[in-house]
């Protein structure tokens, strides 16, 4: 039950010997802890019930339940500590797994994750979060993105422009993430930036999450005329999707600068072109 | 000839909300990314010739649209290939370039001839029979710049040992 610590310069992660799940993250340089623990859940897709036959489909997202099932309550997991790089392997399920990775000199947590293919054998269609828990007092908001420039602070269950009566507690508390989500309670901020456009929220105070795959069986009747399924390649049995969210934490004053800088170069990350050598011929433009 | 012109188009028609929300049929759904994937590839051999007129040397540029899950063709069979990184920003980065390769042992030397420090490892999670080993080094690029890293292969075996500490939290817990 030796801990599972991996660190650089700036950063300590530490996971949960017996589960494998992320612990904690310490920003080294400005001597900050934070108790943060993530993990996979998916919501179980409406199919419709006596109060509202609306189905969870391509355009409206409305679990059955408010609660999401856990994925799995700890992970197979394996070390790689290297010079270059130090990261833990977590393997959930056989259709979701993550690294979490940290490079020298890298001041956010890179949390890569892969899932699917759904299975959907038991009729149930999902949608799968990846959801991160603090202590953080957020006192019921937190901030999101629109497209990566303007930063909209959000409350749960209201609305700065009408009184909002909520008829759905999850749903009606997500919102479109294009590049950011953070939390803050007014000191610290723990920031997660996405490699792509994202449904996301905060539920519960210090509780963030973003949704990262869908996979559904009805159609929610707004004009598509079939269900979310995308079969993927052949055997057809589900996409595969794989990508990336970073953490950051620091406080309130120093975030902005940290998650600006690092999306900036997440959305225009450098391009690597690759050639065979000593096959080149000279070549002018002229 | 490269042209810019095809996914110029294909982003134009993705703009239409089914293609941005993703509330079109399945095989629509299909077609925008036919078609951008049909655009980027013209435009690869745009970059490759770009790439050329400002190097003075024409090359079989290779574009590994596969890196995220660790397929790069040339990198897993050739013993000696040439890394451009392309930096778009208008500011110089280090990035920690990630190649899958077929072999434990590797010498990469920067634009100026240096040695960059180097490491292979297992992407592979445990249990699996198979390696996927996967060549790390850092590199930098200067402001709308580019860098070119060369990459070596040395006479290596494969390790003795896998990375350390296989834990499975299922069995303790």
């Amino acid at each position: 039950s030796q801990s599972l610590v991996i660190q650089n310069e700036h950063l300590r992660v530490t996971f949960d010997p017996n589960t494998g799940l992320l612990q904690e993250i310490e920003n080294l340089d400005r001597g900050l802890r934070l108790p943060v623990s993530q993990a996979f859940y998916w919501y179980n897709a409406s199919s419709g019930d006596f109060m509202h036959p609306q189905v969870s489909g391509a355009y409206i997202f409305r679990p059955a339940q408010t609660k999401p099932f856990l994925l799995r309550h700890w992970a197979n997991t394996r070390l790689v500590k290297k010079a270059l790089v130090q990261e833990v392997h977590q393997n959930f399920t056989a259709w979701c797994s993550q690294v979490v990775r940290l490079y020298p000199g890298q001041r956010h947590v890179e949390l890569e994750w892969t899932v699917g293919p759904v299975p959907v054998g038991d009729d149930w269609g999902k949608e799968i979060i990846s959801r991160f828990d603090t202590q953080l007092k957020t006192n019921g908001r937190f901030y999101t993105d629109s497209n990566g420039r303007e930063i909209l602070e959000r409350r749960r269950n209201y609305r700065p422009t009408w009184d909002l009566n909520q008829t759905e507690p999850v749903a009606g508390n997500y919102y479109p993430i294009n590049s950011r989500i953070y939390i803050t309670d007014g000191q610290i901020q723990l920031t997660v930036l996405t490699d792509r456009s994202q449904g996301g929220s905060s539920l519960r105070d210090g509780s963030l999450e973003l949704m990262v795959h869908r996979r559904l069986l009805l159609d929610d009747n707004r004009g598509v005329g079939e269900a979310l399924l995308e079969p993927g390649d052949w055997p057809g049995t589900g996409l595969v999707v794989r990508g990336r969210h970073l953490l950051l934490l620091d406080t309130v004053e120093a975030a902005a600068a940290g998650h600006r800088l690092q999306a900036q170069r997440e959305a225009l990350a450098p391009h690597l072109v690759l050639a065979p050598m000593g096959q080149g011929t000279p070549y002018s433009p002229g | 000839q490269g042209s810019s012109a095809h996914l110029r188009q294909a982003m134009a028609v993705a703009q239409h909300h089914d293609a941005v929300t993703g509330t079109s049929k399945q095989h629509v759904a299909d077609d925008y990314a036919r078609q951008l994937a049909a655009g980027w590839e013209k435009c690869q051999v745009l970059v490759s010739n770009a790439l050329a007129s400002l190097r003075g040397s024409k090359e079989d540029f290779v574009f590994c649209n596969q890196l995220n899950i660790s397929v790069c063709p040339l990198t897993q069979t050739a013993s000696h290939f040439q890394a451009v990184l392309y930096n778009p920003l208008a500011w110089g980065i280090t990035w920690t370039v990630r190649l899958p390769v077929k072999d434990w042992a590797y010498h990469v030397r920067s634009p100026s001839g240096q040695t960059v420090p180097s490491e292979v490892i297992d992407v592979l999670s445990e249990g699996s029979e198979n390696f996927r080993p996967e060549l790390i080094f850092p590199a930098s690029a200067p402001p709308l710049g580019f860098s070119i890293y060369s990459v070596t292969r040395l006479p290596s075996k494969t390790p003795k040992f896998r990375d350390c500490c296989s834990t499975s939290g299922a069995q303790r817990f």
